[in-house]
Order: structure tokens, then C-alpha cells, then sequence
């Protein structure tokens, strides 16, 4: 009684009642099983001093201090269930909304994220992550895509050909991201696939993440000459940016997450059409 | 009919502050100004490639809508024509070459949905209760692009399982149910706490 289960098909995703966090990855098929969690967290811009006058913008990543986001008031989720597939609905602040499905006849999650308008009255800008934490042993290793080609190695403060001084612990080991990212550690392999270009990491083992949105409140001056503050404005009224879209995880064991990855990496980027016309009664087409 | 808008608008938007989103703001109002002009376009040869091919039986050309805007729950065929007691025609176009089977949901504001293959075969089909929050999304989201909040009120997804051959397409009809079919409804409960 103190989990949640829902998928009918091979894979089972398990929710704790008590916080209604994400908690255990089960595919039935193959045995794979995992311990996940799912978060929501923000890097505050660098805002720049005069010893170090570099802020954080546009082109310029310069964190200023890692803040996981709370759930407000009560964590609570709302889970649908049927034939074809379950949804697991999720609110943890007012500005993001997030829905899990899993299809009967598929492996992997996907996870619509709506993101935005993010606050900035406390006068901080925000670029907002999502992290997908497993207890995998990774050796300070992950794969990223080179824009939609190769998976290639990235070693977490290091690189192959220079000795690499580290002065940005997040930005320095972030790498963009267009079809996905994945860790192995041996034995299982997590993937995570994107529907946008975005930039991620393995920032600890067996962890990866996205950077989904920003909102930042100074210019880096390299160049844009504007704050990366984007609105959308209805009669006058201006709100921050809104954005929606979707990641899809899966994990395999050692070896099998290759062909997804190239599969539905492709699917994303090539979606079903639809067209729409009327029909009376029975006059078929 | 041609798709040289669209060409241009995908050539633009591959600058790399396009693909980063590290654009101006009136830069990125412009990409999504012609990205939208392209997206017009090539609607209307889609809409037309779509006509031709389903019109096998030399009946009138058959006219096709898309749904743009269907991230924000907005899809004026499929919330109102069934609510007008006629029948909704789905066309599955599938641009890559191997099968797929999907499922695709459509927002719609009746709960006895009955969803046909090509061959008048009943299809399984699921019904999704719309959430406040995507309402609140759509409404406010509507205000902004079209002026006005919808018309029509969805109240479902409806979610069924389609199947579409490479580089072709397949075709379904949602109609309102009959007597002994119609899509299964959601079991939605909340879970608060430890209750």
C-alpha cells in the first residue's frame, strides 16, 4: 500500500504514496530493475562583481548555486489508468506540470514537462533542470549525441586531448544534447532521449540531466546585448515564457539501448501526421 | 503549391542562435513568424497529397485540416464535428520507412466515442479526462493567439492505437458511440499524502 504502480504492459513504474515521488523502474520482459527519481531543480545566474565581472547569460553559463524545487503545499499525484496507457499527472510548483505516460506497448516512459512562466520576482534568473537520479556506478562517464550523429564518451572534468583546469563544475561538464544522452554501468544502461536541442549532463554517477528552460536577468556581453528574458504578451499583458515538450527514458541491460536510441531518436524527430476531415453518417471514404 | 517558405524558415532557423535560443527576442518573434508562414504552406500540400491519395473511388476531393496548435489541447475538427453528431476522419501519415504503431490522442467534448479502422473494424480506444491545468493553459494560451478563449469546451483525450505503414498512411473514423461500443473511460484517482 505505500507505492503506486502503473503501466500495463512489460513496464511497471513505481510511485511512492508518501511524497508521490517516482521510486522503481521495472521491465518485466527483461528484468531489468532499477531504483529512479525524478526531480525538479534551478541554477541561479551569476549576476557578475567587479574581481569577477562575467555574467551569466545567453552564452554564457555561470551558475551561482544549485536549488532543488519544493514541492508547494502538498505533494499529491493524479494517476489515470486504462487499456492503452496510464498517466501519472504531477504539480510540483504552480509554474510546472508534468505528465508521465506509459503505453501498453512500449518500454520506455515519456514524460511531458510545461514549464514557465518562471518566476524571477525574488530577482534571480533561473535556468530550471530535470534530473534522473539511479544508484548505477558510472565512473564519472556519459554519452551524448554529436548533433545527431555519434554517441560520443565525455568524462566529467576531463577531456581527451588537453589538460582541462576546472573552474565551472556544472558548466564545464555540460555538452548539448539533440537526439539523447545515456550512462552505463556494466551491466545496465539508462537512456534518455529529447524532442529539442538542449544542453545536459552527468553531473554525479548514475545521475543525467536536462536543462529544460531559462530565464535569466542579465546580459553576458558577448555579443546578443540583451537579457535573456523572454515574454509573450496578450493585451498588453506580459508573462514569461511558457514551454512544453517531452523526454522519453529506458533502461536496458548493457548493450540493448543502442538500437532504441537510433529508433525512436528518429521517430521523435519524424512524427506521425495528422489530418483531420468530416464524414456524414455512413458514407465511408 | 509549393513549400519555398518553409525551406527558408528551416535554412534560417539552423543559425546557431536559432538552435540555441541565445536569439533577440524580435529575432526570435521573426523565426517564428516565418517558421509559421512556412508551416501555412506546405498545410495545404500536405492537405492536397492527402486528398489525392484518399480519393480512390473518384468521389468529391476531400478537404483536410491540421491541428497546429494540438500542444495546447486546441483542435476546433475534433472537439466540435463530433459534438455535431458527424463523424471525424483521421489520416495518419507515417514519413519514415518502416511501420509504426502508435497512439495518438485528439481532444474531444463527448464521452461515448466508438474509433473505426478503414474496414469498419472497431479499434481500441481509450478516454482521458482533461485536467484543470491543461485547461488553464489552453484558455490562457488562446487569449493570447486567436484573442479569445475557445468556442467549444473539451472535456477528453481520446487516446487510440493506430498502426501506419512506411513512407504511407492509414485512415480511422471517430464517430459518436452506438449501442455496445464505445472507448473505455479512465479509472483517475489522486493520491494526497497517505490517502
Amino acid at each position: 500500500n505505500s507505492t503506486v504502480e502503473i503501466g500495463e504492459g512489460n513496464l511497471k513504474l513505481l510511485y511512492s504514496v508518501d511524497g508521490g515521488k517516482l521510486s522503481q523502474y521495472i521491465n518485466r520482459r527483461n528484468s531489468v530493475s532499477a531504483v529512479v527519481e525524478q526531480s525538479y531543480s534551478y541554477y541561479t545566474g551569476f549576476s557578475g562583481t567587479d574581481e569577477d565581472p562575467q555574467a551569466s547569460g545567453a552564452y554564457v553559463f555561470r551558475s551561482n548555486g544549485s536549488f532543488s524545487i519544493k514541492s508547494e503545499g502538498k505533494d499529491s499525484l493524479t494517476v489515470m489508468k486504462g487499456p492503452l496507457l496510464d498517466e501519472v499527472h504531477q504539480h510540483p510548483t504552480s509554474w510546472i506540470h508534468q505528465i508521465t505516460r506509459v503505453y501498453k506497448g512500449k518500454e520506455h516512459a515519456e514524460i511531458e514537462f510545461t514549464i514557465g512562466p518562471i518566476p524571477i520576482d525574488d530577482g534571480a534568473g533561473k535556468e530550471i533542470v530535470t534530473q534522473i537520479k539511479t544508484t548505477m556506478n558510472t565512473n564519472g562517464t556519459f554519452y551524448t549525441d554529436s548533433n545527431g550523429r555519434d554517441f560520443i564518451k565525455r568524462i566529467r572534468d576531463h577531456r581527451a586531448d588537453w589538460d582541462l583546469e576546472v573552474s565551472q563544475a556544472i558548466a564545464g561538464n555540460y555538452y548539448p544534447i539533440n537526439v539523447g544522452v545515456y550512462v552505463e554501468d556494466g551491466k545496465k544502461e539508462l537512456s534518455v532521449l529529447v524532442d529539442r536541442a538542449i544542453g545536459g549532463s552527468s553531473i554525479m554517477d548514475g545521475q543525467i540531466e536536462l536543462m529544460l528552460h531559462r530565464r535569466l536577468l542579465h546580459d553576458d556581453s558577448r555579443g546578443v546585448g540583451e537579457v535573456l528574458n523572454e515574454t509573450v504578451c496578450a493585451f498588453d499583458d506580459c508573462k514569461g515564457l511558457v514551454i512544453k515538450g517531452k523526454y522519453f527514458i529506458r533502461i536496458d541491460p548493457i548493450g540493448e539501448g543502442a538500437k532504441w536510441r537510433r529508433s525512436v531518436g528518429q521517430e521523435i524527430y519524424s512524427p506521425l501526421i495528422l489530418a483531420f476531415a468530416e464524414q456524414d453518417g455512413d458514407d465511408w471514404m | 503549391l509549393k513549400t519555398e517558405k518553409l525551406a527558408n524558415a528551416l535554412a534560417i532557423a539552423q543559425h546557431h542562435d536559432a538552435v540555441t535560443g541565445t536569439e533577440r527576442q524580435h529575432v526570435a518573434a521573426d523565426y517564428t513568424m516565418r517558421l509559421h508562414m512556412g508551416y501555412v504552406e506546405a498545410e495545404k500540400v500536405i492537405s492536397s497529397s492527402l486528398s489525392s491519395m484518399t480519393n480512390t473511388h473518384g468521389k468529391t476531393e476531400t478537404s483536410y485540416e491540421q491541428c497546429p496548435l494540438l500542444n495546447i489541447s486546441y483542435c476546433p475538427p475534433s472537439e466540435t464535428l463530433l459534438s455535431n453528431g458527424k463523424s471525424l476522419v483521421v489520416v495518419v501519415y507515417n514519413p519514415l520507412g518502416w511501420n509504426r504503431e502508435e497512439v495518438i490522442q485528439i481532444p474531444v467534448s463527448i464521452d461515448e466515442v466508438i474509433v473505426q479502422d478503414f474496414k469498419g473494424r472497431e479499434v481500441e480506444s481509450q478516454l482521458l479526462p482533461v485536467t484543470k491545468s491543461s485547461l488553464s493553459i489552453r484558455n490562457d494560451h488562446l487569449k493570447a493567439y486567436l484573442g479569445k478563449p475557445s468556442d467549444t469546451v473539451i472535456k477528453y483525450w481520446l487516446a487510440f492505437q493506430v498502426s501506419v505503414p512506411p513512407l504511407g498512411f492509414s485512415t480511422y473514423v471517430v464517430s459518436g458511440a452506438r449501442a455496445g461500443a464505445r472507448s473505455v473511460m479512465s479509472s483517475a484517482f489522486t493520491v494526497q499524502g497517505e490517502v
